[in-house]
C-alpha cells in the first residue's frame, strides 16, 4: 500500500541577516507497508516522525526520493487528485489536533463526509456514532475550547475515522489520554485493523501503545535505525 | 503555600434554542500543599485536572469555594495583583503549550522576564540558558511552526521556569516527549524541587512520571478520590 524509497526532507531556515541554513530532517527513509499492517513508529522528540507522517499523508512533499501510494507515484498526482486521496482514502490524526475552533465537535467530525459529498443529515449521524465510539457521545455540541485536551484529541481521532479510510495515520493519538481511555482508543484501532483490514501507521512515545502494533519502526536523527515485525 | 477549600466550578452551556445547561466540573475540591512539595495529579480525561490547574494558576475563578495562595485570598486580589502573582511567583506549563506563533522560541521564553522588568539583553541570555536545559540550545531562533510537538512543549516548559517561580504548575508536560527526553525534563523539575525548594504541581497520565512526586492526588468526575504521600 505504501512504498517509500530514499525519502529526504530538508528545510531552509533564515539565519542571521543574509544567510539561509539548511537543516536536513529525513535521510534516505525507505519502507514498504502492506495492506492490513499495523505499524508503530517511535523515536526521540525531533527525530522526524511527524515530518514522515506528513509526507505519507500527502500533506507535504519530500525534497528527494519517491512515494508510491496504492501503486501511484504521489509526486505525479495533481492537487485535485491529492485532495481526493486525502479525503477518501486517508484518515489523519494530527499531533496538534487541528480542530476547527468555531465548529462544534459534531461538525468537526462531520466535515470530511460533507467534503466527500455525503448529505448533511447522514454526515451528522455518522459523526455522532464516531463520537460515541470515542466516549464523547454527550459532548457533540461542545466547541473545542470547551473540551479537555484528551477530549479534543478524541474528536480529532473520530474525525480521522469518519469516512472509513483504508489507511489511518495517527500521530501520537494517546498523548493526552489516561491509561483507561488510551486502552479504549487502541481497542477501536485494533478492531478496525483486525475486522476491516484497515492499515494503521501510528506514532507513539509509549511502549504499551506500540505493543498493539505488529511491526515497529524506529527513527533516530531522521534515519530509520530499526524496522522489524513483532509478535502481537 | 496553596490552600483550597470546597472549590466548585460550574460551566453554563447553551443548549438548543432557548436553554442553558449547567455542567459541574469540580465538586468541593479541598487540598493543602506546603512549600517544597512535589505533587502529582492524575485522573481520567475530562475529570477536571486542567480546570483545577487553571484555578490554582489564577487564570480562572471558581464558582464557589476559597483559594488562599501564600496566605492571601485570591478572590480578594485586584486584576493587577493577580497579574503580578502570575508573572513573578508562578510558572505555568499549559497542556496546549500556548506559545506565541510569531515569536522565536527565544523570545517566547524571554517574554515573562521582559514583563517583570528585566532588561532585554539579560532576558534573552537567561532564556537561552533555559532552552539549553531542555535540550533546545540550537533551536532558539526557530518559530513554533518550525518545531516538533515535543520541542514546542519544551519551549513552554522553559518559559515557565525562566523567572525562577516559587510554584510551578505543569499540565501534562511530557505528553509529547519520548522516554529519554521525559527523563531529562523530570530531572530538571526534580532538581528545582530538591535544590531550590520550588513547589511543583504536575498533571500527568503516566505512572512513571507521577513516580517523581512525593504525593499523589487523584481526581474522578471532578472530585478528589485519593490524596496521599508516597515514598520517593
Ligand atoms: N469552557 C467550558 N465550558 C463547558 N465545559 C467545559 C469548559 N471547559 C472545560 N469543560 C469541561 O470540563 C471537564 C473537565 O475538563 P478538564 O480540561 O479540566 O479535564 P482534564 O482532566 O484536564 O482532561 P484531560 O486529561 O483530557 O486533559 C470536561 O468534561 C470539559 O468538557
Ligand atoms: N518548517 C520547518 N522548518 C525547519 N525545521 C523544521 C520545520 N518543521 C520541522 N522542523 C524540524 O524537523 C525536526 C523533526 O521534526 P518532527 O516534527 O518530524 O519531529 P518528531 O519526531 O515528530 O518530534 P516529536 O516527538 O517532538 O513530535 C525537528 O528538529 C524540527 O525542528
Ligand atoms: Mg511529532
Ligand atoms: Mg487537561
Amino acid at each position: 500500500l505504501i512504498r517509500v524509497e530514499r525519502l529526504c526532507k530538508i528545510y531552509s531556515l533564515e539565519s542571521g541577516v543574509n544567510g539561509t541554513v539548511n537543516s536536513q530532517v529525513l535521510y534516505d527513509v525507505s519502507l514498504s507497508i502492506n495492506r492490513g499492517e499495523f505499524v508503530a513508529i517511535m523515536g526521540h522528540s525531533g527525530s522526524g516522525k511527524s515530518t514522515l507522517m506528513n509526507l505519507l499523508g500527502c500533506l507535504d512533499t519530500p525534497t528527494s526520493g519517491h512515494y508510491w501510494l496504492a501503486g501511484r507515484d504521489v509526486a505525479s498526482l495533481s492537487e485535485k487528485e491529492l485532495a481526493s486521496v486525502r479525503n477518501h482514502n486517508l484518515g489523519f490524526v494530527f499531533q496538534g489536533f487541528n480542530l476547527l475552533k468555531r465548529m462544534t465537535a459534531l461538525d468537526n467530525v462531520a466535515t470530511p463526509l460533507l467534503y466527500a459529498g455525503v448529505s448533511r443529515a447522514e454526515s451528522r449521524q455518522r459523526a455522532q456514532e464516531l463520537l460515541q465510539q470515542t466516549g464523547l457521545g454527550k459532548f457533540s455540541e461542545y466547541q473545542p475550547n470547551q473540551l479537555s485536551g484528551g477530549q479534543q484529541q478524541r474528536v480529532a481521532i473520530s474525525r480521522a475515522l469518519v469516512n472509513n479510510p483504508q489507511l489511518i495515520l495517527a500521530d501520537e493519538p494517546t498523548g493526552n489520554l489516561d491509561t483507561q481511555t488510551s486502552g479504549e482508543i487502541m481497542g477501536v484501532f485494533k478492531r478496525l485493523n483486525r475486522e476491516k483490514g484497515i492499515t494503521i501507521v501510528l506514532v507513539t512515545h509509549e511502549d504499551d501503545i506500540a505493543a498493539y502494533a505488529s511491526r515497529l519502526v524506529r527513527l533516530k536523527d531522521g534515519r530509520v535505525i530499526h524496522d522489524s515485525k513483532v509478535d502481537s
